[in-house]
């Protein structure tokens, strides 16, 4: 398998926020990310926006398709199928959410076409 | 018990080419 999916994602994970804030990772809410780069100096909240999923490298792989941010720049990762990203006012989703839980105890929702998903870029950047 | 920043849980997305 290509990588494994970093510790913070398991269920019951300390997560700081900007002001210092310690919340559990299947604590979070969408305002905990807007609010946490709105304190940030270097980073700023992107909306990407889900247009296509395909299959990866690997059976348990998918490339996923984002328009990210207002230029709409198509950017594609390469993820396992378990990886979740945080759906704007839905919470976590990943394109497999079943294996998520089972692997990290984090409920899931399916990421779809169309979801519009957290994501960083630096500020100042064009 | 680790504490993690809140940014390495959303994805770093940013086109590769510049304009």
């Amino acid at each position: 398998s290509p990588v494994a999916l970093p510790p913070f994602f398991m269920r019951g994970s300390i997560i700081q926020l900007a002001d210092g804030e310690l919340k559990r990772v299947e604590d979070l809410k969408t305002e905990d990310f807007i609010q946490s780069a709105e304190i940030s100096s270097e980073l700023k909240i992107d909306s990407s926006t889900v247009e296509r999923i395909d299959n990866g490298q690997s059976p348990n792989a998918v490339v996923i398709q984002f328009s990210v941010g207002e230029l709409k720049a198509q950017v594609c990762v390469e993820v396992l199928v378990e990886y979740p990203f945080f759906v704007f006012g839905q919470g976590w989703s990943s394109c497999c959410p079943d294996r998520t839980t089972q692997l990290f105890e984090l409920s899931c929702a399916k990421l779809c076409v169309g979801d519009v998903c957290v994501s960083l870029t630096l500020r100042g950047m064009r | 018990v680790p504490v993690f920043p809140w940014h390495s849980l959303v994805p770093f997305l940013a086109p590769t080419q510049s304009d």
